[in-house]
């Protein structure tokens, strides 16, 4: 266990343990970290970010890293709360990341959905969605990653509540997604949007509503090919890289096309390990191997960020 | 909590965009409730799926009448989870 602390980061947690041990690496690393609650879930349950600062203005340039979107896509959440630890572990330590955040802050936001969160570990290991009610229909929650104002409603997508990528009845009509849309919109000054979500070894970059190139496809795909061998250079696991629309399937309202329509350049979706016997089940024992290799791309992309601040 | 007693995660093997429609009907129609683990794709990614016990027999006779190439990655859902969940039980232990 990283310096002490008996939080054992090899292993899967509820939603109460991760959020104390967010309280707890604010409380060892005051002078870096801070948790702020950026609102609250469906069902009132607090949404927590750790805010990663060296100080400087006020609205310094910064990352926003994303985690547990899909609520049983839980080594995304666990490979979160390892980054936190990371952080503040490699912080002054390792160059490439102190040099980071000597210019930049780093949001982490490690479970996005916890309202799913918790009900994967209480009913049902295989929900996906928030748990928002649909009125008129029996079938509750909406897909939070169909859910951005990113064109909305389009392909992708369903009108249907019972359906896993129903997209709602408006775009950010789920608490969850517009906590964190109304945070990075006051902020105004993020530059890098990470969303980390399992599984199948993916880094993808926008659009997933369109087929056609962003503007910044070439640079978003040198980057991610860069991010991609970091990643593979620590175990061989290899992940497949391209725009969302055509490296699986066509996804509307998607958390990085809405990010970087709004501006944020460097947006891109993690699809972590696959090892081909587990699907969303990788034990816990893959967590921090995961979360090691992942932490190579991670920095890989600030550092590119860093360098090319616009 | 609900159990996955009996259920199967399969992983389906897509090689053409006629293959693509027609697994794609299969995971839409509500006579199977299956739940897409990773959904068909028009660029030869396996789908993954997860089939309930009830419908393990009509899935597989599908499969093999359409003449689909597929494997079984999980063969024991609830084995998994029961043993994710005991994992995470002896962690809070500890």
């Amino acid at each position: 266990e990283r310096n002490g602390s008996h939080f054992n980061y090899g292993a899967y947690h509820s939603l109460e343990a991760i959020y104390h041990e967010m309280d707890s690496i604010a409380s060892d690393f005051p002078d870096l970290v801070s948790r702020v609650q950026i609102g609250c879930s469906f069902e009132h349950r607090p949404m927590y970010v750790l805010k990663f600062s060296t100080g400087g203005e006020q609205q310094r340039p910064a990352i926003w890293l994303n985690a547990g979107i899909h609520s049983r896509e839980w080594v995304s959440q666990a490979t979160a709360i390892w980054t936190a630890r990371k952080i503040v572990s490699d912080y002054q330590k390792d160059p490439a990341l102190s040099a980071i955040l000597e210019k930049m802050d780093i949001f982490l936001l490690p479970v996005a959905n916890p309202d799913g969160y918790v009900y994967t570990q209480t009913h049902n290991r295989m929900w996906r969605k928030t748990r928002s009610l649909n009125p008129g229909s029996l079938c509750v929650g909406t897909d939070p990653n169909r859910n951005w104002n990113a064109s909305f409603a389009g392909q992708g997508t369903s009108a249907n509540p019972c359906s896993e990528v129903y997209h709602g009845p408006h775009a950010n009509s789920e608490v969850e997604v517009k906590s964190v849309v109304e945070f990075i919109q006051n902020h105004g000054n993020f530059k890098c949007f990470v969303d980390l979500h399992s599984y199948s070894q993916l880094l993808m970059y926008p659009y997933g509503y369109t087929v056609k190139k962003a503007p910044d496809a070439e640079e978003l795909d040198e980057v991610a090919r860069r991010a991609a061998k970091a990643l593979a250079s620590l175990s061989g696991t290899e992940y497949q890289v391209g725009p969302t629309c055509t490296t699986v399937y066509p996804a509307s309202g998607s958390s990085i096309d809405w990010a970087y329509d709004n501006g944020i350049k460097y947006a891109f979706t993690f699809e972590l390990r696959d090892t081909g016997h587990y699907g969303f089940l990788l034990p816990a024992s893959q967590i921090v191997p995961t979360a090691e290799e992942t932490w190579l791309g991670l920095r890989s992309i600030m550092a590119h960020v860093r360098d090319h601040l616009y | 909590r609900e159990k996955f007693l009996g259920d199967q995660v399969f992983r389906i093997n897509v090689r053409n965009g006629d293959e693509i429609s027609k697994l794609s009907w299969l995971v839409n129609s509500d006579n199977f409730k299956l739940d897409v683990w990773r959904s068909p794709s028009t660029f030869g990614r396996p789908v993954d799926v997860l089939v309930p016990s009830v419908s393990l027999q009509p899935v597989r006779s599908f499969l093999a009448s359409q003449g689909f190439e597929y494997s079984v990655t999980i063969e024991d859902l609830q084995a998994l989870l029961d043993d994710e969940d005991e994992e995470m039980q002896h962690n809070e232990g500890q």
